[in-house]
């Protein structure tokens, strides 16, 4: 039974790429065959794990409008068991093209159903909006994953998330839960910080990741590498932190 | 001759919506009529300095769908010379009205044109996307001002915002320049913000503002109390270096 995650928060630069990656790595080196779906046309994911999207020929649009069966490539020279569906160039004009078609937010889940190959868990980086393409990722999803940065502008906009999230899960996606909130660049060296996280931990009881991921500058080079945090840097906090994240997203998922 | 900026960049979390604030608040201050325009269905702007976006009879929406002349908000118990020209809620459904629209990327311009009172600055706050609403306000601007978080993953979209303000700049409109790029959320300490800030400045020479925007928990602490920097903190690392940023603002704009 396949696991599907949306990384999905339309409040910019809260961490959703970096934890669709390092969560990804961290899935897939614990065995599970887990595929990574870059559905931002600024395409971070795919060149955080060192993919140029400008050289592909199949890309993810072919998949989501010309219903091609969409293309995965391995990326076993980091981890044997991670996959990516990468972005394209071309995925930002996607919007505007599907906003004429029948079965517009459904794109996502009949090109995933389409993939000739089995995975245990499939991740999909969001973009920083509510649009179409974010629409795609949560009718397609089983779960959502909500990354909140600790800061007062992040919390803002979270109950906009929720509402469209549960408008989804009544009109197109009846399965559609919150896996969890998980605090990211967390500094807790700052007031405001802790307030953000009880504050969450007070609006959404049982939902928040108990391992916040701190500020930590290891994981804002290693895309600068091409490397998951746990190949840049095993024994950074960042590579412990989405371990143990990991280990909670499988406990959560396998329980329900 | 009002001088009409976009803080524009698809990079999420860069520090838009924390420059177009307290930029405005720092042109009202030296004495310029300012106008804040939220463009962002976030509405981050707009709630940054203290606005419920909720209570609006009539919003930006109208502004650009029906052709109705702006509203807008005097700030003056903040700063005397700032007004808002607030989100709503209903922005977010504006991109998918507008583009089976006539003239659907000139409607915040001819909404402009039809403000009843003359400004000196106006300052649009864009979302984190390059859709139609980012469109909109690289149509209507003379300048735009693009803050880059000196991180990895904010430099590498860069090019694809340059080369969009070349299309515009040759389709739409002729007069769009870049006002300069604003290394934001600097931190000094480390070897990558660096790297990126030296990065920049070979790839955009005489582009870069001298004034790196450094990492400070007050103006992350401002929004929460619904004020700009200048008066939750005026001493403080962020107010002065805005200060300075809006001084190499008022030279360029007034040189060209
Ligand atoms: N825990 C962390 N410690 C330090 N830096 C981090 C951390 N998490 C993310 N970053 C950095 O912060 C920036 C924003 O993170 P990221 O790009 O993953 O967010 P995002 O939500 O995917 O952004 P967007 O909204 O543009 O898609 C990046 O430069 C990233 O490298
Ligand atoms: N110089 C700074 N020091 C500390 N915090 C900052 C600074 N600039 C911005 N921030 C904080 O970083 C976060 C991102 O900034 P901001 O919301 O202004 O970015 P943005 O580009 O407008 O985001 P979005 O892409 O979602 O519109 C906010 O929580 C803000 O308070
Ligand atoms: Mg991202
Ligand atoms: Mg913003």
């Amino acid at each position: 039974m396949t696991q599907t995650i949306a990384i999905s928060n339309q409040k910019g630069g809260v961490g959703k790429t970096t934890t669709a990656v390092n969560l990804a790595a961290c899935l897939a080196d614990l065995g599970h065959r887990t595929l990574l779906v870059d559905l931002d046309p600024q395409s971070n994911a795919s060149s955080a794990l060192g993919f140029d999207s400008n050289r592909l020929d199949a890309s993810i649009y072919d998949a989501l409008l010309d219903h091609a069966a969409p293309t995965v490539h391995p990326l076993d020279a980091q981890h044997s068991n991670l996959f990516l569906l990468p972005s394209s160039m071309d995925l930002a004009g996607a919007e505007f093209e599907l906003i004429d078609r029948e079965g517009r937010e459904t794109a996502l889940r009949d090109a995933l159903a389409r993939l000739d190959q089995p995975f245990d868990y499939i991740l999909i980086d969001s973009p920083p909006s509510l649009g179409l393409l974010t629409l795609n990722a949560l009718v397609a999803a089983r779960w959502v994953l909500i990354p909140v940065q600790a800061e007062y502008l992040a919390l803002e906009g979270l109950s906009r998330m929720v509402q469209t999230i549960q408008r989804i899960n009544r009109k197109q996606n009846p399965e559609l839960e919150i896996l969890g909130l998980l605090a990211t660049l967390y500094d807790s060296r700052t007031n405001l910080a802790h307030q953000v996280l009880e504050e969450l931990r007070r609006a959404f009881p049982d939902k928040v990741f108990s391992t916040p991921v701190t500020r930590s500058v290891r994981l804002s080079e290693a895309p600068s590498y091409g490397q998951t945090i746990l190949r840049y840097d095993a024994r950074s906090s960042g590579a412990l932190q989405y371990q143990q994240i990991a280990q909670e997203v499988i406990h959560v998922c396998e329980k329900a």
